[in-house]
């Protein structure tokens, strides 16, 4: 009589449960409406249930987004959760999509369900890739700004997880100045 | 409190295993 492991048929926790969201740019729709929740997860193998099934972000039109929030955050600056907060941006030049788009996405993914950023993770609300003609982007959104150390650990942490060059640097804003940005550009609170 | 930790290669090694 064989008796399996538990390991092999008990699936494995994550330490928090994760929202997937897709925003698809339909101009005739409200912005809000344009945001759908794909689906939710809390075990190693239901979050690569998902990933395998969806399109990688390359894949994806001008205007989409990805989004992997903390279930319970919604990925808006307007959440309770984010309004004091701010984002880690990396801004990836138009070669970068067929390049690094879709690996810097998965990494990024990794890092929040494995919670790769030690006691720093709590600060974590989600990350999200935008997909733009001009250079796509990806950001992970922590809680608070003006929570230096914390941002610092996963600004650094996340840096090298990447393998991004030492001199490419990663420039974290406050929502707040980027929602009332006046010129094209946002000021960086820190920089890694 | 605890925290639940997965490296990157354990969880690449989930992906592939069936």
């Amino acid at each position: 009589q064989v008796v399996a492991s538990p390991d092999q048929y008990v699936k494995h926790p994550l330490q928090n449960r994760w929202a997937l969201w897709y925003f698809k740019n339909d101009k005739s729709k409200g912005w809000t409406e344009n945001l759908r929740l794909i689906s939710k997860f809390d075990t190693v193998e239901d979050f690569w249930a998902l990933y395998n099934h969806i399109q990688q972000p390359s894949k994806l039109g001008f205007g989409c987004d990805y989004c992997l929030f903390k279930d319970g955050i919604k990925p808006m600056w307007e959440d309770d959760r984010n309004k004091l907060g701010g984002r880690w941006l990396m801004t990836l030049n138009k070669q970068q999509r067929h390049n690094d788009l879709d690996r810097f996405w998965m990494e990024t993914l990794l890092c929040l369900v494995g919670e790769s950023f030690d006691e720093a993770s709590d600060d974590v609300c989600g990350a999200v890739v935008n997909v733009r003609p001009k250079g796509d982007k990806i950001s992970i959104w922590t809680s608070n700004c003006q929570n230096r150390d914390a941002i610092m650990t996963i600004g650094q942490l996340y840096k090298d997880r990447l393998n991004i060059p030492i001199k490419a640097m990663l420039g974290y804003q406050s929502h707040d100045d980027t929602s009332s940005k006046s010129g094209s550009t946002t000021k960086n609170m820190y920089s890694v | 409190g605890t925290r639940i930790i997965y490296d990157r290669k354990f969880l690449l090694e989930c992906r592939s295993s069936p």
